[in-house]
């Protein structure tokens, strides 16, 4: 794992954390539940808590699908390439590449060199609104890369380190390692 | 573009969804330092985004030069490839598979592999 450098993190003030999507967009309630689960993978190892809100101007991270130049000096490049891009504590800015084939259920049946699935991706965003940089760990959430087809959600043991060593640990789990890695969830048709 | 699973994408929206931003990459596959190539320039801008190349200048040439051979060389180590310097295949597959926008080496320095490697050669402080 790795940090941006200063070690930004979201201060013990602000632990319960609101999030909100771009209104423009008009998501769906479905892919609002894919970011749902994705902050879920977060808060289970954390003390964080995530709640989502309806003022996308006073919540704490913000989620928004942009194609190209959408204003932050990062455009999108189209069809894969980048696929999304969040900041560091305390902006809480999540993009995501409008132009992408998002999946938000069933990513196993691929037919498509080019579907992503979304949750993978927005687990790994959520890292950096977090404060973890890229990873080596192929296993790892915070590994940058992700093919196409592959849905990949559960933190491996190096997430939870680095994001442990910024929160400590979920004051809430009943055991002191949390859940099991064992049953972890990735795969795909690649 | 959302849908529930890859067989609700409608086939008319197939052919124009499998280019990809980076495909032109395929072409420098086996290049390496010294050679002069067209398409290279684009590459040392890919690496200038993910932070291996420093902000020296973006009007970037085709030569392979030594920057490029570094910016290739801490690539391999973070992705954990043969740290050759080279454009093998197996780099150039690794280049090309999508990613995320962040880069992996902010403001020269990363914990990454590359940042461990050269905090142990004594090149940088890795925090």
């Amino acid at each position: 794992y790795s940090f941006f450098p200063g070690t930004p993190r979201w201060p013990r003030s602000r632990r319960d954390l609101t999030y909100a999507f771009e209104p423009r967009n008009q998501l769906t309630d479905d892919v609002k539940r894919v970011f749902t689960n994705a902050f879920a993978r977060w808060s289970e190892w954390t003390p964080l808590t995530f709640t989502e809100s309806n003022n996308y101007n006073t919540a704490d991270l913000k989620i928004g699908f942009y194609g190209g130049n959408h204003g932050d000096g990062e455009d999108f490049d189209g069809v894969l390439g980048t696929l999304a891009h969040a900041f560091a504590p305390p902006r809480g800015l999540l993009h995501l590449d409008s132009d992408e084939t998002w999946i938000i259920d069933d990513v196993f049946a691929s037919g498509s060199p080019s579907a992503m699935d979304l949750e993978s991706v927005a687990v790994h965003e959520i890292g950096h609104l977090l404060g973890l940089g890229h990873s080596s760990v192929e296993d790892a959430i915070m590994f940058p890369t992700i093919s196409s087809g592959i849905r990949k959600v559960e933190l491996a043991r190096d997430d939870v380190e680095g994001i442990q060593v910024l929160y400590g640990t979920n004051p809430d789990s009943n055991s002191t390692t949390g859940p099991s890695f064992g049953e972890r969830e990735m795969s795909g048709a690649h | 573009h959302f849908f529930p699973n890859v067989s609700s994408i409608p086939p008319s929206l197939l052919p124009n969804i499998t280019a990809g931003a980076w495909d032109s990459f395929n072409n420098l596959s086996g290049c390496h330092l010294g050679q002069k190539v067209p398409g290279i320039s684009k590459l040392k801008n890919y690496f200038h985004y993910f932070g291996y190349i420093g902000n020296i200048s973006k009007n970037f040439t085709d030569d392979y030069d030594d920057a490029l051979e570094t910016a290739v060389k801490n690539y391999q180590l973070n992705f954990n490839l043969n740290a050759t310097g080279e454009l093998d295949e197996s780099t150039v597959k690794q280049i090309l598979k999508p990613r995320c926008g962040v880069a992996d080496i902010v403001n020269g320095s990363s914990t990454m592999n590359s940042g461990k490697a050269a905090s142990m050669t004594g090149h940088t402080v890795a925090h």
